[in-house]
Order: structure tokens, then sequence, then C-alpha cells
């Protein structure tokens, strides 16, 4: 038996859409710690991490561990039915082949039930080992979502340099070039504008903005990016969903041949 | 030119 009631079930909406056009069908993964999530997307270049812990909930019950495997269009379908307000609560019987989805409003006089078909998925779980990063950036989600978008009308790929002083953002097309330079700042006042790096050693990558503009989707889930970066590593952006975990998106480098 | 490197040559499957 699985019965997750989630209050904010905006969160739950805003998480589908951060994810839809990543990936197509994965299992999402229910233990006592909580509701997960591993997929790369269908050419192993990206890689999203959902987490959304237990405790996040208003009420977690999960007897067992259970993979269930769902079309993420339909789910983000199904959840945008729901409304902003709407207590979301996910609900699963042992060894059913379906889940199903209830709203409540606000008021909760009104109650709506979606019933959803699950899938069977071969999901390829890679293990991710922790790391050190040699640079990370820390900026407002929103600046981030904004340069991603203008340099993608520019050029294909961005060229992310990390320096004590700050983090440029490069790229060249058809038509020209573009850089755009977020400098590290000083601010205490108003943290959730700050840009703060901390720097072991200068990076400079090369990542295709197109997998960059889809991880953006995830904006509205917080106010604040952290992009970690390592020369020999894939890059991590996460967005952090406050009070319950984290969505982390890893992009491998394009490299020179 | 640039090659996009895939995730799999960085992590291992589990």
């Amino acid at each position: 038996m699985l019965e997750l009631r989630l209050l904010q079930g905006g969160l739950l909406k805003k998480v589908l859409e951060a994810m839809k056009d990543l990936v197509n069908d994965a299992n999402f993964d229910c233990s006592p710690t909580g509701f997960s999530l591993q997929a790369m997307d269908s050419s192993h270049v990206a890689l999203v991490s959902l987490l959304l812990r237990s405790e996040g909930f208003e009420h977690y019950r999960c007897d067992r561990n259970v993979s269930m495997g769902m079309n993420l269009n339909n789910m983000a379908k199904m959840l945008r039915c729901a409304g902003n307000d709407d207590i979301v609560t996910l609900k699963a019987d042992d060894g059913s082949d379906c889940i199903t989805f209830m709203f409540e409003n606000p008021s909760q006089d009104k109650i709506a039930d979606f019933e959803m078909k699950l899938m069977d998925i071969d999901s390829e779980h890679l293990g991710i080992p922790d790391a050190e990063y040699q640079s990370i950036v820390r900026m407002p989600a929103a600046e981030f979502a904004r340069i991603c978008r203008d340099l993608s009308t520019i050029g294909d790929t961005v060229l992310i340099s990390v320096s004590k002083e700050g983090v440029q953002f490069s790229t060249r097309g058809d038509m020209g070039t573009a850089n755009i330079v977020c400098r590290r700042t000083t601010t205490v006042d108003k943290p959730e504008e700050d840009v703060i790096i901390e720097m072991e050693e200068p990076v400079s990558l090369t990542f295709a903005l197109r997998y960059l503009n889809s991880f953006t989707k995830a904006t509205p889930l917080a106010t604040q990016v952290t992009i970690s970066m390592s020369s020999d590593l894939p890059m991590v952006i996460e967005y952090r969903i406050e009070g319950m975990g984290y969505i982390r998106y890893y992009l491998a480098p394009k490299i020179d041949e | 030119m640039q090659r996009q490197k895939s995730l799999l040559s960085f992590f291992q499957k589990s």
C-alpha cells in the first residue's frame, strides 16, 4: 500500500513540468526515505535525479519499496487537472498496475480521482559517486534561465568559465558571438540575488544549450540554482526544493576532437 | 569540431 499526501500539489505539477521534456518514461521509486526518480534522456547525455523526502509530505505511507513506471507526459497531463492550491494524494495498492492521483481543492468541497496505468520500464540506473567539484556557482535561477535562453538565439553551445571574479557564459553562431559575465556579488541584504562562487580551480567547459534550456524548466521550483563543474566530470545543476529535497540535472560536456 | 560525451563514459551502470 502506498499513500502520499502532499499539501502543496502545485509543487508536484512543477516537478513534472521540469522533467517531461527531458525524459519520456521513468520509474518512480518509493521507499521510507522518500519519492525519487533517476532517469536519462534517450541519448544518454543528460540525467535527471529527483528526491522528495518523506518528511515533506503531510502523510507518507510506503509499506515496502516499490518502483512504478510512468509516462511523464501523461502524468503531467493528469496533474495539470489539479489546481495549484490543491492537495494531491498519490495512491497505489500492492501489485496494482495503476496509480491514483486524488486532488482536493483548498475548501475540500471538490474531490477528483484520476487513475493512470503504470508501465514496465527497463531502467538503467547509474551509480553517481559523490564528488568534490572544482568550481561551484550559486546564482539566481531566473537569471541563469534568461542567460541560457538568450544565448541559444545566437549559438548551439555555451562555454562556461568560472574564475574567482565571476562566471562567464560565451557562445558563437553564424551571426556572431555573445559573452555574458556575472560577477561575484558581495551584497548581504538580498541573498537570493547573489552570485556566489566557491572555486578550488578555474574550470572551462562547453555544453549543449538545448539541454540547459530544458533544465531551466525547473526554475519555478527554486530562487537559486547551483552549478557544479569539474574538468573531468559531467556538470550538475541543482534546484533545491524547500523542505522537500531537490531536482538535479547531470550533463556530459562537449569536448574537442 | 566538438564531440558530445555520453554520461556512460563517466558513470557506471548500477
